[in-house]
């Protein structure tokens, strides 16, 4: 599984 | 204030494309406690305007902090900024550095 820093959520604009 | 000043940039991105065209991710409650740049899409506003970077954090969109506020509320405030009327662009103030305030 990824490192949990890369499991936050993204927003595209 | 004054910890950050010498180390924040103001970007004012005029709204040249019908998208801003970044991707932030992050925020309170996260370990990156302030919004990251993580893409900035050929086309886009951001693109044209040329100074907005991936990895910078963004402290202040409009003047308003983001200090505190979780992803979603970011985006929000980021939406609502590209969407009014009311101004042709939309005040960054970044940081190249992680700060985690």
């Amino acid at each position: 599984s990824p490192p949990k820093e890369y499991e936050d959520e993204v927003t595209f604009f | 204030p004054g910890l950050l000043e010498p180390m924040s940039t103001l970007v004012r991105v005029p709204k040249s494309a019908n998208t801003l065209g970044i991707a932030i991710e992050g925020g309170a409650n996260t370990r990156q406690p302030l919004p990251r740049i993580v893409t900035i899409q050929r086309g886009g506003s951001a693109h044209n305007c040329g100074q907005l970077k991936v990895g910078q954090v963004i402290l202040e969109v409009n003047g308003i902090s983001l200090r505190g506020r979780e992803h979603r509320e970011a985006a929000c405030l980021i939406a609502e900024a590209f969407k009014t009327k009311e101004k042709e662009y939309i005040d960054f103030l970044i940081t190249e550095f992680n700060v985690a305030l």
